[in-house]
C-alpha cells in the first residue's frame, strides 16, 4: 500500500519557485492498474518519481506498507527501490556502453542472481519484448523504440512487485505497443501494481482506475 | 524536389551486416506533405536521416533539385542543412547548457539575424508552441514533451524549405499535439515540404501521400 498525503514539488529557478506537485493525496493498493494523464508538463513524470522513491517531496508524506519513508536517507531508499520497484523513464536512461542484453541484466546482477538462470532470464526477455537479434547492440545502435523496450525489460525482469512505467508505448507503433501493453498488465493480473503515465487515452482507459493531474494537481476522482 | 534513387544503408556489427534501408526509390516534391510509418526498428529515422543528409548512404543516389549531392564533403551537406532544411529530432538533441529560449534562438544566429529580430522571432515561436514561461529552464528543468516543443520551435523558426520531423508527437498529449500539427501544417500550406515520421495513425492520416516502411523497405505506394 502506497499513501501520499499533501506531498507538495517545488523548483526554485532562480528567484522564482515553480509548483510541479500541490497537495497529493493518493493512496494505492497492492495490484492496483492506475494510469495517470494530463497534459504535457502538468506534474506527471514528478509524481511518478515520487511514488518511485527517486526524488523527495518539498512537504507531506509518503508512508509505504504503513511506513513513513519520507525521510529516510538515501541509501536506505535506493534499496526499498531496488528491492519492491521496476520503472521504466521516460527517456529509458540506458546504459551506453553495455549491450541490450547486458542493460536487461543488471537487475539480476543486483540481485545476486547466478550467471545461468540470468542468461536464460535475459533471453526470455529479449523474445518477449520482439528483441531477437538485436541483445548484441548497444544503445546508440538501436532504433528509438528499441530503446524503449530494452528499458521495459529492464524494468520487469525481476517482477517487482510495484512497477512504474512513465510513457511506456511513446516510441512503439500500434502492433509492438499492443505487445507491451499485454506484457505489462500480464504482470499485473500476477499481483504487480502497474502505475502507467501516458498519453494515449486508449491505453489509459484500459487501466482501473484512471487519475488526471492537470497544474500539479489530480483533478477528479483520485 | 528529392529525388532518392536505389538508396541502400547498412550497418556493420562486427562479423554481420544489417540492412536497415533496402533499394529506396522515393521522389519528394517540393510543398509535399508525406508521412512515413512502419513497425518500430523498420527504418524510419534511418530514411529520415538520409532525406535530411544526416548520413550517407551505402549505396544509391540522391539527386537535390537535380543536383547529385551523394558524395559531395561534410562541410558542403552541412551548408546545404542549413540552408534548407529543419530537422525535429526523435530525442531531440537540445543543447544542455542552453536555455529553451537559447536553443531555439540558434538557427537564427547561424543565419546572422539581428539582435532584435531575434529576440522577437524567438517569443512569436515560444508563445506558438505554447512554452511561455518556459522559456528560460535548460532541457534539463523541462517536461519531457516540453523539451520535444523545444526542439520544434527550433526546428521550424527560419521556415526551412524543407521539414523533417522524427515522431513529433510522440511526448504530447492530444491537445498538445494537435496544437504542435497545427503549426507543422500551416508551414506546409505556406509551401514547405513536410516529412513526417510518426506512429500515430491519425496523425499520420491526415499527410497528403502516406508511405510505409517494413523491415527497410518502401511497401505498397510510394
Ligand atoms: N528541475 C526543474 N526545475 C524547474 N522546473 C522544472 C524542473 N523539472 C521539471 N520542471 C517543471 O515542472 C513541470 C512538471 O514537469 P513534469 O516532467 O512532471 O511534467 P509531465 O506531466 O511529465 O510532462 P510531459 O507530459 O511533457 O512529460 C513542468 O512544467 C516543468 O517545466
Ligand atoms: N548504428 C547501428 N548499428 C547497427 N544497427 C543499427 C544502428 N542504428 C540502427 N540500427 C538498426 O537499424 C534498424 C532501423 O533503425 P531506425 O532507427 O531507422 O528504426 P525506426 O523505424 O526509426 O524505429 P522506431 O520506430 O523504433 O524509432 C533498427 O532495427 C536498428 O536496430
Ligand atoms: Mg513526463
Ligand atoms: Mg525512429
Amino acid at each position: 500500500m502506497i499513501s501520499l498525503r499533501g506531498i507538495c514539488r517545488h523548483y526554485r529557478l532562480g528567484e522564482q519557485q515553480l509548483a510541479a506537485l500541490t497537495d497529493i493525496d493518493l493512496d494505492i493498493a497492492q495490484g492496483e492498474y492506475l494510469s495517470i494523464m494530463g497534459p504535457s508538463g502538468s506534474g506527471k513524470s514528478t509524481l511518478l518519481n515520487q511514488i518511485a522513491l527517486l526524488d523527495r517531496p518539498t512537504a507531506g508524506t509518503y508512508l509505504l506498507n504503513g511506513r513513513d519513508v519520507t525521510s529516510l536517507p538515501d541509501d536506505e531508499l535506493a534499496r526499498i527501490r531496488r528491492e519492491n520497484m521496476g520503472f521504466v523513464f521516460q527517456f529509458f536512461h540506458l546504459i551506453p556502453r553495455l549491450s541490450a542484453a547486458e542493460n536487461i541484466e543488471i537487475p539480476l546482477l543486483l540481485a545476486g542472481i547466478d550467471p545461468s538462470l540470468r542468461k536464460r532470464k535475459v533471453t526470455e526477455a529479449i523474445t518477449a519484448i520482439g528483441l531477437a537479434g538485436r541483445s548484441a547492440h548497444r544503445p546508440d545502435q538501436l532504433s528509438g523504440g528499441e530503446r524503449q523496450r530494452v528499458a521495459i525489460a529492464r524494468a520487469t525482469i525481476m517482477q517487482p512487485s510495484t512497477l512504474l512505467a512513465d510513457e511506456p508505448t511513446g516510441n512503439l507503433d500500434q502492433a509492438t505497443g499492443k505487445q507491451v501493453i499485454d506484457l505489462l498488465e500480464d504482470l499485473n493480473r500476477r499481483g504487480v501494481t502497474l502505475i502507467m503515465v501516458t498519453h494515449d487515452q486508449a491505453i489509459g482507459g484500459r487501466a482501473g482506475r484512471r487519475i488526471r493531474i492537470v497544474d500539479g494537481r489530480i483533478i477528479g476522482a483520485g
